[in-house]
């Protein structure tokens, strides 16, 4: 895969240009959290494109973003265990 | 200049790459 560069992502179709960058994201994320990355991958790309850009080119920020996506993901998930337990306890039935 | 940092949101859809397979062989 050649990098993509911002000349090439400008010329691209606004709904093209996110599926370029979740296809050069994809394998990035895929190599530290196999079972994750399409969930990491979606939300990355909710950032907009010139950060995206900018994660591409450095791979320092690019891991703190899926560091911070990851830590999201575990309070969610957390959050979500907690609900469950307080509607199973208060016999709310689950969704 | 402070730099915004986008929020991001643990409901966002999952992103797979097109011809992707979920499943191994």
């Amino acid at each position: 895969q050649e990098p993509l560069t911002a000349t090439m992502l400008a010329s691209a179709p606004p709904q093209e240009q996110k599926q370029l960058l979740g296809e050069q994201l994809f394998p990035l994320i895929q190599v530290l959290h196999p079972t994750l990355a399409g969930k990491i991958t979606g939300m990355l790309l909710e950032i907009d494109n010139s950060e995206l850009l900018h994660m591409l080119e450095s791979p320092e920020s690019l891991h703190s973003k899926i560091d911070e996506a990851v830590a999201v993901l575990h309070v969610h998930q957390v959050k979500e265990a907690a609900q469950k337990a307080v509607d199973s306890a208060t016999g709310v039935p689950p969704v | 200049v402070p730099v915004l940092m986008s929020k991001l949101s643990a409901n966002a859809p999952e992103f797979y790459p097109s011809g992707y397979s979920n499943y191994t062989e």
